[in-house]
């Protein structure tokens, strides 16, 4: 993985050989959970970063908007960046030292592939709708959280089609069952583009989560984390202050789960490209993001719950 | 291969709730086709929308009439789809050379 071009975009297939390569590279530190298969039958690949047994876990995952290509891109370069630093930063050690991290990099692989194969804007699954000419779900409204709420459309054409019921894609419940039957994950980070946000719950609701406060100040540390870098600006706050209401997402159900710690990013782009943000701008915005992750890693770390 | 020659990314910027609640009025057209890449939400944020060729006229109409300001953000969407796999090319001939 020393000779992988880390400031291209890649095809499903190339990023799913990096993950095997990576871990061929690190026996008995990395390895590769098969967490279900996606709707056209593709292995949802989940790196984990472990350095003893039954350790607490910390989630990241990217790609669940498939044409959010910067995010997979992203992904990637983390999973280099744990495996480079660990035992190199202090801070880092530190956290694999009482933490695993799980890295789910394609989450969304039917859509990915059909960006790179048909349709470069695709967002959505690639699972038919009864009853419908449209294809696909909007992965990020199909969670068991305020289900079918304003803020999701019930039309299957729409981008934003919350799907017949929660948990009706397969790549949505395999990371339900998987965060359900793990049972110990601390920090979950859902990660998006583009418009240069960090939010926290909740998007279905005005309600305040409980642990807003703590929320807010650790999002504004991971911010100003980010931004001391390439001094990318960034806004932060619930998803409902901040952008607008949106229901079954990912991370408010992750929420309600009892992960304190649930975050969404929405990376780069800071110009004029949208989704097709230049691949020269793949590893800024992988290393600027990173400086935030360790931030709620390291304090999902120091606040043990 | 679904393609987009002549699809333009329009970057709006909406002057108060009004223009907010009529380019929401704008994205219920499902036959204009178009792709919100940046939703209406608030003043203080841009709207970004992708618009097929067929409809650009229709769009440029109408927020002309509603005197809502716009700029073009990507004059032709295939143009940098097509820029952005050349460079996914040349990065697997490199690969490959290397």
């Amino acid at each position: 993985t020393e000779d992988y071009n880390y400031a291209n975009y890649h095809t499903l297939n190339e990023i799913n050989s990096f993950i095997d390569m990576l871990v061929q590279e690190n026996p008995g530190f990395v390895s590769k959970i098969v967490i279900g298969k996606s709707y056209e039958g593709r292995p949802l690949n989940v790196l984990k970063f472990s350095t003893g047994a039954n350790r607490p876990g910390l989630w990241i995952d990217t790609g669940i908007h498939s044409r959010e290509w910067v995010t997979q891109a992203s992904g990637t370069w983390f999973a280099k960046k744990i495996v480079t630093d660990y035992r190199r930063d202090a801070e880092l050690t530190d956290i694999l030292n009482k933490y695993d991290i799980f890295l789910e990099i394609v989450t969304n692989p039917d859509g990915f592939q059909f960006t790179h194969t048909t349709n470069r804007m695709w967002r959505k699954t690639r699972k038919p709708n009864s009853g419908s000419s449209c294809i696909g779900v909007d992965p990020n409204r199909n969670w068991d959280a305020g289900f079918g709420g304003a803020g999701a459309s019930s039309t299957p054409c729409s981008e934003t089609y919350r799907g017949p019921s929660a948990n009706s894609e397969p790549e949505v419940k395999a990371i339900v069952d998987f965060v359900k039957s793990h049972g110990k994950i601390k920090a979950f980070v859902s990660i998006h583009s583009y418009s240069q946000m960090l939010l926290y719950p909740y998007g279905y609701t005005q309600t305040p989560c409980k642990d807003q406060a703590e929320l807010h100040e650790l999002a504004r540390k991971a911010v100003t984390a980010l931004s001391s870098l390439y001094n990318t600006q960034y806004r932060f706050g619930s998803i409902i202050n901040t952008i607008y209401q949106a229901s079954g997402g990912t991370i408010d159900w992750t929420y309600n789960q009892g992960i304190k710690y649930s975050y969404t990013f929405e990376l780069r782009d800071t110009g004029r490209y949208g989704f097709i943000l230049p691949a020269n701008q793949i590893i800024p915005t992988a290393q600027e993001t990173w400086l935030a992750l360790m931030a709620i890693m390291k304090h999902t770390k120091d606040n043990p719950y | 291969k679904e393609t987009f020659e002549g699809h333009q990314v329009l970057r709006i910027t909406a002057l108060n709730e009004a223009q907010i609640n009529l380019l929401k009025e704008l994205s219920e057209n499902e036959h204009l086709g178009l792709d919100f890449w940046m939703d209406p939400v608030d003043v203080s944020l841009p709207v970004d929308v992708r618009v097929p060729f067929n409809s650009l006229q229709d769009v440029r109409a109408f927020l002309g009439y509603h005197e809502i300001h716009y700029e073009i953000m990507i004059q032709d969407l295939q143009d940098l789809i097509n820029e952005e796999q050349r460079e996914i090319l040349q990065s697997k001939a490199l690969q490959l050379r290397s």
